[in-house]
């Protein structure tokens, strides 16, 4: 099983990064060889897997724009089955850079082909942007996991991100589809939640995890510890329920 | 008093639309003539105001890449002094179209200059990144204001936000001073919120605002009304806390 997985959303704060981060160790936990690719110029899943900003010199824009090897970047974390290819901070450079390039949507695809089997996973975390480097990701994936806040602006971006998966789909990358649309920071204490919980299962039935992430912060904190949530507090509500998605996740994507 | 102000981060979700959206409309209850400019392609704060996706042919893409000018594009809004230049699906095209063009980074710049006299403050809402329609913002603005939640990954990436801004005064723009660092969906209770709130008023002293915005589902919920926060629930502790910030706003923006 060699799946690539984009979490992607162009609307901001929704979660990608959290999700990316402790998905990835909850497959690793359960013994998949699993690598976390990030994309995203802050370099948060980075950081939030122990490698402090400024302390990588070299990461994922030396394989896209310096003709590095994708291999020799990979770094192995606390968890022994998970591996990181970390973001540098002139990766926010590579959107400019690849705007003139040969097959621009398609280098981040190219540079995988040599390493994606020995992975079980590779799991591209995306900046809040529809741009170069998240039509990389969607270009090299196999399928797209969408984490959504419940609340009126991300619903209001699901169909934007839906209707540039199904561009992809149709001129770039014929094997993308969606894997699950994700319900993060849930308070379903609040009539807001509840209302686009309902509209989002509704619209987009079947593709919604039955796992939702409830607001927890213990999540929050984890990434100050430079630790997956299930490294930092186990017994916590927010580890469980990454625990939990894994195991949706898995049952999902090894249907298929 | 003719001011420009961008409302910026690139992380992703602080509450740069919320800010934008509810500090012009406190600023135009108290009389203040305000041109909101939406430079987001996700259009939030179109939405947010009362203009439906869709709903709009013409934005702010038209001015910057198709000579149309900023003039016949205000649409004025519920509130009678606050207009806003609305952002279409289009805009998401403006970065790479933006790339070759002459001044690209003053296009912005360029196009206010017709209409800045007619408010007394222009306020941009930025997407979350750094890219051309950030910089155009930073560009053409006298001062930044700086949503951020006191959650870790927000506090990572201001000394990043702070180079730049560094950056875009030393290379494009001699007026950018940072006028404020605003802390959003504070919630007081938890060590997390307490720890990055010390932390910024200890490295940023004097530029963060007293007024601090609590999390509050009211203002959650307002844009899917298609309101600001005064205009949807005036007694709510959101809209309260946007109409302080205003003040504080004017005291520090009209001494200076
Ligand atoms: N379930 C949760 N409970 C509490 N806090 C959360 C939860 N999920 C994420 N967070 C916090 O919310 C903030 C936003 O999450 P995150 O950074 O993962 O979103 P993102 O979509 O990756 O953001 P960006 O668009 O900037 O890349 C972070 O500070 C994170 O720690
Ligand atoms: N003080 C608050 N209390 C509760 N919810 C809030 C508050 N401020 C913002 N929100 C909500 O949090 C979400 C993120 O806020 P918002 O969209 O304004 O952030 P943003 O920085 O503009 O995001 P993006 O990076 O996508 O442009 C929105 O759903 C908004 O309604
Ligand atoms: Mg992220
Ligand atoms: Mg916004």
């Amino acid at each position: 099983m060699n799946k690539i997985i984009a979490i992607a959303n162009q609307k901001g704060g929704v979660g990608k990064t959290t999700t990316a981060i402790n998905l990835a160790a909850s497959l690793a936990q359960s013994g998949r060889r699993v690598l976390l690719v990030d994309m995203d110029p802050q370099g948060n899943a980075t950081s939030g897997l122990g490698f402090p900003r400024g302390s990588i010199t070299e990461g994922i824009y030396d394989a896209l724009c310096r003709g590095r090897s994708v291999r020799e970047l990979c770094q192995l974390t606390e968890l022994p089955t998970l591996w990181v290819v970390p973001a540098t901070a002139d990766l926010a450079g590579a959107e400019v850079e690849l705007v003139t390039v040969e097959r621009r949507e398609w280098r981040l695809a190219d540079i995988l082909v040599p390493v994606v089997d020995r992975y079980d996973f590779v799991i591209m975390d995306c900046p809040p942007s529809l741009g170069l480097l998240t039509l990389n990701a969607l270009t090299a994936a196999d399928a797209v996991v969408i984490p959504m806040q419940c609340e009126y602006f991300a619903l209001e971006g699901l169909s934007n991100l839906m209707a540039t998966i199904e561009q992809v789909h149709a001129s770039l990358n014929p094997r993308l589809v969606v894997e699950g649309i994700l319900l993060t920071m849930v308070d379903s204490r609040t009539t807001l939640t509840q209302q686009v919980e309902g509209e989002v299962r509704s619209h987009f039935d079947g593709k919604v995890y039955a796992t939702t992430i409830p607001r927890n912060v213990r999540i929050a904190e984890a990434p100050s510890h430079g630790q997956p949530i299930l490294l930092y507090d186990a017994s916590s509500r927010g580890s469980q329920s990454y625990q939990a998605l894994a195991k949706e996740f898995l049952a999902r994507a090894e249907a298929a």
